[in-house]
């Protein structure tokens, strides 16, 4: 189980966080 | 990891509040559930197929933590959401997880903090910008987007600043006597924004704990002008 190298950003990630966003407002 | 408990590197995770995703990686995916409960499932290819092999679902609360391994250990093909338990889960408090799961508990702790230092949890409008108290706390992270498009995102440890030009930054000690009026009162109005974002963090905190166990949060004061 090699952690050591995983990467959470992606396009994915970052479209979940805007909508996180109040408003939609950046 | 040379320590003696789990406890003494982290703290147990906290996905109170978060909003349900799932989010692959290149060996695992980790869910925040509806439930609030954390799963990670850990992948293996086979026939050129990813399965699930193994499976920690860990509580909202991050103090109970299950471990299987779905269908008997055979795996099975990678879905849309994680297998369920089996009756013959293994069941482990945070105190009491093996040390040989600490690494995947790590894991995801630091994409539950992740999420929480980008979910917001008050947000202000002022009469300039926008500011944001994210779910990171103690120490959370603030984001204040001013409406004319500059921004300044405060962390526990550095100040990354946007100039409405779009120029970006990272503010130091030694830089900070440097600083142009403007950002000096880009800087002020984000301070002084943070803490009446603090201040009203803990005028609701005070009033959610006389409550029903029912979260307050998150919460939004004023509109955009």
């Amino acid at each position: 189980d090699d952690l050591d190298d995983e990467e959470f950003y992606d396009d994915h990630l970052e479209a979940y966080f805007k909508k996180l966003l109040p408003h939609g407002m950046q | 990891f040379g320590s003696s408990t789990l406890r003494s590197i982290i703290s147990p995770l906290n996905a109170e509040r978060l909003k349900p995703i799932r989010q692959k990686t290149k060996n695992a995916v980790v869910s925040i559930l509806e439930s609030g409960e954390v799963c990670m499932e850990f992948l293996k290819e086979q026939n050129s197929q990813e399965r699930v092999k193994e499976v920690l679902r860990i509580s909202c609360d991050g103090n109970l933590i299950y471990v299987y391994h779905p269908n008997e250990g055979k795996g099975f093909p990678l879905v849309d959401r994680p297998p369920s338990p089996p009756e013959n889960r293994l069941s482990y408090t945070f105190d009491s997880l093996p040390e040989k799961y600490w690494k995947k508990y790590q894991y995801a702790a630091k994409f539950i903090k992740l999420v929480r230092s980008k979910t917001p949890k008050v947000t202000y409008y002022t009469r300039y910008a926008k500011c944001m108290l994210m779910e990171n706390s103690p120490t959370a992270d603030v984001e204040v987007c001013f409406y004319d498009g500059a921004k300044i995102h405060k962390t526990s440890d550095v100040i990354r600043v946007i100039e409405k030009s779009g120029r970006s930054y990272t503010l130091e000690g030694s830089r900070l006597s440097t600083l142009s009026d403007e950002v000096r009162s880009y800087l002020d109005h984000a301070n002084e924004s943070h803490c009446v974002c603090l201040s009203l963090e803990s005028a609701i905190n005070t009033e959610e704990k006389k409550g029903e166990n029912i979260s307050l949060f998150p919460i939004t004061f004023g509109r955009r002008p």
